[in-house]
């Protein structure tokens, strides 16, 4: 869960993935 | 309703490389720069710290594996942004090479760390959240009037010097507006942070800066932005839904400080204040020397250590 909490942080540009 | 724009052309991935062999360096910086450790990793790319053989400077390379960009024009926007905004809380930008698949880009390092470990480890007085939304705030009202919207503000993205200084990074999503095209409607930034008008995805400006500074300063106070316990596209709705977020204990902040967040986190773009506007803002007379950072970096510092 570590990763994915570190991944929210994460810039997302135009429609990300999980969108 | 967003007005009938021209599509701007996508450039290929030749013409990008060509504009980028313009841009960067000539030589191989592993002759000129000893590499030390892991610092950093985004979604960009990865950062480490590294020695100038030259005159022993210590400096931050962010390498990017070029066949991994999605959007690899954002870099030379990067680029061009960084080389030609230099501004005392800004990352000095160094230089930048071309190593096979992958672009360094050699900056300032700033070894105090970023301002996200001193919000989750420690615990920030006004004075100081003060000092550090005015520094903030400078380096935006430059690039702001320099047509340059950073579209990633958050703590992650704010260095500190062990002195103190404050200094902005990562200009990977920012946008250059002109009078032409002085609106984007893009989504583009980390979910939390984000503007009502940016989820909504509305025509927006550099008004959007000033919101996500309003949402680092909730971090300063309570060590995360809203809803970061939700997953992204919850937060997304949230943000849309409820506009300003609320603030846990409001009542304990000075009221100069709750009208200062107030003016930042106006859903009415027109109302939100800009950042010319903000450093008048009676709250930023509040702020501590940059000095009284130094006992909160330290501690983040040895918190982050242990874990």
């Amino acid at each position: 869960s570590k990763k994915y909490e570190r991944k929210k942080r994460y810039t997302v540009v135009g429609n990300p993935y999980w969108m | 309703n967003t007005a009938a724009r021209p599509k701007k052309k996508k450039m290929s991935d030749e013409e990008i490389m060509e504009k980028l062999r313009i841009i960067v360096a000539v030589g191989d910086p592993n002759k000129k720069y000893t590499k030390m450790e892991k610092i950093g990793q985004g979604a960009s790319g990865t950062v480490y710290t590294a020695i100038e053989i030259a005159t022993g400077m210590e400096v931050a390379i962010k390498q990017m594996n070029l066949s991994q960009q999605p959007k690899k024009e954002l870099i030379i926007n990067e680029l061009l942004v960084m080389r030609e905004n230099k501004h005392p809380n800004i990352v000095n930008y160094l230089d930048s090479y071309l190593v096979g698949e992958e672009l360094w880009v050699t900056m300032e390092y700033l070894p105090g760390g970023s301002l996200t470990d001193v919000v989750t480890e420690t615990c920030m007085d006004e004075g100081q959240i003060a000092a550090v939304c005015r520094e903030v705030l400078q380096a935006l009202e430059f690039l702001h009037y320099n047509h340059v919207i950073h579209r990633d503000i958050k703590s992650d993205n704010i260095l500190l010097g062990m002195d103190g200084s404050v200094k902005l990074t990562d200009f990977g999503f920012c946008a250059q507006i002109s009078p032409e095209q002085s609106k984007r409607t893009t989504m583009v930034g980390t979910p939390y942070w984000m503007a009502p008008e940016v989820v909504t995805r509305k025509q927006y400006g550099p008004k959007v800066d000033i919101w996500s500074l309003g949402i680092m300063a909730i971090e300063m106070i309570e060590g995360e932005p809203p809803y970061l316990n939700e997953n992204p596209l919850r937060a997304l709705y949230l943000i849309a839904t409820n506009g300003k977020p609320e603030i846990k204990e409001k009542e304990k902040l000075s009221p100069v400080f709750q009208d200062f967040l107030d003016k930042c986190l106006d859903v009415d773009v027109d109302k939100r204040f800009s950042a010319c506007e903000l450093l008048k803002h009676p709250f930023l007379k509040l702020a501590r020397p940059l000095a009284s950072l130094h006992p909160l970096i330290v501690a983040a510092k040895e918190a982050a250590k242990s874990h």
